[in-house]
């Protein structure tokens, strides 16, 4: 299984339609092996990232350098996806 | 393990491509004058592909398709497909204003419409959202069977590059996955409703994403959506938002309801489930049969509207 540990999900709010495109910006930055779970549409919708703990850094920066608002909507992927199984797990032992 | 009845069965957890695939199985052994199973086509790693058949008689009535899990990561709308098959069983015959819905109409219900990477989820990659096909020149895998489809195919809002996740594909229907519900609804010819659910977000959209262009029909269909949105808010206070797919979030083409709706299949829509607690695509499975039981609510609306403005 490939984990996700330290993987953060950002909840980014962009102000106007410029900020919308900066955003997008970043979807065009292969490097950072970022994984957009809600697109970016228009101002004012949440976007919401997938980013790997490597990235973390480079995007937070990005964003804060570019008056950007977000904040993180999940802390580590991998423990939700934990207690997801465990879950699983307990409702076939049941 | 393995519940040995659909009454047994846990429908507040989530489930392998094993487990729903005997779901089905169980619940045609169960219902044999009302369900039945059948193989549309074979994935990319040959996997059989089902749709289950809910009908009470007749020859080529018109039909209802109802398809959940193109987006294999998205594994509230499986678990919500499960849950929807077991509650058409549960309502004929309980619930009027639903049987006579299948009394003159029969459902068709995908519930993994993308089965290989719904395994691939649950072996390798949680976070997998396409399909499991190679794309010859490229190391990377997979294209998104939402913009696979022909209709605005290759236009803006779709990926050239098989490494995206918006990947649209070396052409129209390539995805066996496509492909299968192309030819099953094209032969079958009497479609008319066309359902594909994702999640999250909570949208329900109406055609198109890849043009601008109004659909000729947007007016009954922004009230259809309306009404649809009002049943399913009605139970927890659930808020959606409706609209066409390029207005209300981006544009997308190749998507699967620009095409139905091309197909003249004029009542098509595509819902975004929950997004209930900033969890995403890992909505907690306690959250499985809320988001079922709402869902179903709008889906009524949308099939009653079908059952009573035949066109």
């Amino acid at each position: 299984n490939e984990d996700f540990v330290g993987h953060q999900v950002l909840r980014i709010t962009a102000g106007d339609q410029a900020q919308v495109d900066k955003v997008k910006e970043l979807q065009d930055l292969e490097h950072l092996q970022l994984d957009f779970w809600r697109d970016p549409a228009q101002a004012g919708s949440p976007i919401d990232v997938r980013v790997p703990f490597p990235s973390i850094q480079s995007v937070k920066i990005f964003l804060e350098a570019h008056d950007i608002s977000y904040k993180v909507m999940i802390e580590d992927v991998q423990l939700l996806l934990e207690e997801e199984q465990a879950q699983m797990s307990a409702a076939r032992a049941r | 393990v393995r519940a040995q009845s659909t009454s047994t069965f846990n429908y507040a957890t989530y489930h392998t491509l094993e487990e729903i695939y005997d779901f089905m199985d169980l619940l045609v052994a169960e219902n044999p004058q009302l369900v039945s199973k059948i193989q549309i086509g074979n994935t990319f790693e040959d996997r059989p592909i089902y749709v289950l058949k809910f009908s009470t008689g007749g020859d080529n009535r018109p039909a209802i398709w109802i398809d959940t899990g193109i987006h294999s990561r998205e594994w509230v709308t499986q678990a919500s497909g499960v849950w929807f098959a077991k509650k058409i069983t549960e309502d004929y015959g309980q619930d009027p204003t639903f049987t006579a819905i299948l009394d003159n109409m029969d459902i068709y219900l995908e519930i993994v419409t993308n089965p290989d990477g719904f395994a691939f989820t649950h072996s390798t990659n949680r976070m997998w959202r396409k399909t499991r096909s190679r794309t010859p020149g490229s190391l990377c895998i997979g294209v998104d069977p939402n913009r696979n489809w022909d209709a605005g195919f290759g236009q803006p809002g779709a990926s050239s590059n098989p490494c995206s996740e918006t990947y649209r594909g070396k052409s129209a229907n390539s995805e066996a996955e496509v492909k299968s519900i192309v030819d099953f609804v094209q032969d079958h010819g009497n479609f008319k409703a066309f359902i594909s659910i994702h999640s999250y977000s909570q949208l329900l959209l109406y055609p198109y994403g890849y043009t601008a262009d109004p659909v000729p029909d947007k007016e009954e269909l922004d009230q259809l959506a309306k009404s649809a949105v009002n049943a399913l808010s009605s139970l927890y206070g659930t808020k959606y938002k409706y609209g066409s797919i390029i207005k209300t979030i981006y544009q997308a083409s190749g998507g699967t309801i620009d095409w139905s709706y091309n197909q003249g299949i004029k009542y098509s829509f595509t819902f975004e489930l929950r997004d209930t607690g900033f969890r995403g695509f890992l909505l907690p499975a306690s959250q499985i049969i809320p988001t079922a039981q709402e869902t179903w609510l709008a889906l009524l609306t949308i099939m009653e509207h079908t059952l009573n403005h035949p066109y």
